[in-house]
């Protein structure tokens, strides 16, 4: 563990928390992707099957099942309980286009043709494009509400801190995973992409939105 | 590379 990874996975927490609370305080998912919550739902589950299997440590698995009961809470919350709130007119996304590539990719690409390292490694892609719906979403729509920002700011964070994870990772440990660091790279780069757009939007938008 | 079978990454 290092101070990089540590507080990567405080941001990537603080987001879905973020993203719980304003759903539940709010009650409306309004502007929320719930296509990108289906597909974190499941990178989660299929990355932390082993979470039966193999013990890592306290840290690992407890995080783990945060992770897994805050997506699925969050998967509720928009499809059951305030599932009228829920935008389908501008979730619009195929996301099949996303799941069935990382399933291609995963079973040619990936460091040991076994189940549980192939779900690993499908986790892995879909996880690097699992939120282009949210960003599909707020193209659509123009806006992002500022809480929003903060959610997609959270896990920007998250993912920019992993790539110095890696990097110090590569220098004191000597350890590096491909598969990990590329897909990492191609997420991070849409967050890029998706800050560009949502300042350029948003804030355009925020001053047209001003009273004269 | 060490080859750490195991994802020890979130």
């Amino acid at each position: 563990m290092n101070i990089f990874r540590l507080l990567g996975d405080i941001s990537h927490l603080l987001a879905i928390i973020i993203l719980l609370r304003k759903i539940w305080m709010s009650r409306s998912c309004a502007g929320i992707s719930g296509k990108s919550q289906l597909l974190f739902g499941l990178v989660y589950t299929t990355r932390y099957l082993d979470l039966i299997t193999s013990y890592i440590s306290l840290y690992n698995s407890v995080m783990k099942v945060v992770f897994l009961a805050a997506s699925y809470a969050t998967i509720y919350l928009m499809y059951v309980k305030f599932k009228a709130t829920y935008d389908h007119n501008h979730d619009t996304f195929r996301i099949e286009f996303l799941v069935v590539p990382a399933v291609a990719l995963a079973l040619l690409i990936n460091h040991d043709f076994q189940v549980v390292e192939i779900l690993w490694t499908f986790s892995i892609y879909l996880e690097s494009v699992a939120i282009l719906p949210q960003l599909f979403m707020v193209s659509k729509t123009g806006e992002a509400e500022s809480i929003t920002s903060h959610y997609l700011f959270a896990l920007g964070v998250y993912r920019g801190l992993y790539l110095l994870n890696w990097i110090y990772r590569f220098w004191a440990e000597d350890h590096y995973d491909l598969i990990a660091i590329v897909a990492g790279v191609v997420q991070t780069v849409l967050y890029c992409d998706f800050f560009y757009l949502y300042i350029t939007k948003v804030l355009r938008g925020k001053k047209l939105q001003l009273p004269a | 590379e060490i080859n750490t079978e195991e994802h020890d990454e979130l």
